[in-house]
């Protein structure tokens, strides 16, 4: 079921995804606020097939030399790229203080067992400004294999980031600076260099009461 | 720095792109 209605191709699939900040040594739901928040986890034949967007209409958005998203493209396969719009809810009731956790949290699967490389780059203007990148070794568990990055470090750039962008008195103006900011997660297979999952991430603040929000969208190049 | 980059509002999105979806 998940096949066009989420992220993944038959060789790897996103099953969650989330960035988030947590009252450390309160591990519970309760203190944990989620900026963004994918769950891919119970995939149904109801869900709407995703839509597509021309990926040349966001090529500026992502690092554009060598390795940018044109070159990644073009060197495929085209049915492991997608787009995803966040509208990231800012509205937490959690103080910022000292012992405060920033993390994300991702978690993959396959029917293959593989070591992957996970690239996610932060971008301001569409220019690269810090890259993380992690490898995960696959562990068997029902059936398939899970590739698990558990609360990795929120880097400083973006704790800052985040600061700036609550300082800010209207939607609009966050709006604004969020359109100017962009994350590339690349997932390659570590040993053959194969591209799995390439996802873009662009963002707005969300307007709900109920947290935050997407869409996902396959990149396409008619 | 790079020439000043089209509007997103500018480009072609589906209408989605704006919508932003109701809580499940």
């Amino acid at each position: 079921a998940w096949q066009g209605r989420s992220i993944g191709t038959p060789k790897l699939r996103l099953v969650e995804f989330m960035a988030f900040m947590e009252q450390q040594g309160e591990p519970d739901a309760y203190n944990k606020h989620l900026y963004v928040h994918i769950s891919q986890s119970n995939p149904s034949y109801s869900d709407a097939l995703l839509e597509s967007v021309d990926v040349r209409q966001i090529y500026d958005k992502f690092p554009e030399k060598k390795g940018g998203l044109k070159e990644l493209y073009e060197k495929g396969p085209p049915n492991a790229f997608f787009l995803v719009k966040f509208w990231a809810d800012l509205n937490t009731s959690i103080q910022d203080e000292p012992g405060i956790f920033y993390g994300v949290s991702s978690q993959y699967e396959s029917s293959e067992n593989m070591t992957i490389t996970c690239s996610s780059k932060v971008c301001s203007f569409g220019k690269q400004v810090v890259e993380k990148v992690e490898t995960e070794y696959a562990r068997f568990e029902n059936g398939r294999f899970l590739y698990r990055i558990h609360r990795s470090p929120m880097c400083e750039y973006l704790i800052n980031f985040i600061h700036k962008l609550k300082q800010l008195p209207e939607k609009y103006m966050m709006n604004s600076v969020l359109e100017n900011f962009t994350i590339l997660q690349v997932v390659t297979n570590r040993d053959t260099q194969e591209l799995l999952l390439c996802i873009a991430y662009v963002f707005e603040v969300s307007t709900s009461e109920h947290g935050a929000q997407h869409h996902i969208y396959r990149l396409v190049k008619d | 720095g790079k020439p000043d980059q089209v509007p997103m509002r500018n480009r072609q999105l589906p209408p989605s792109f704006w919508e932003e979806p109701r809580p499940s």
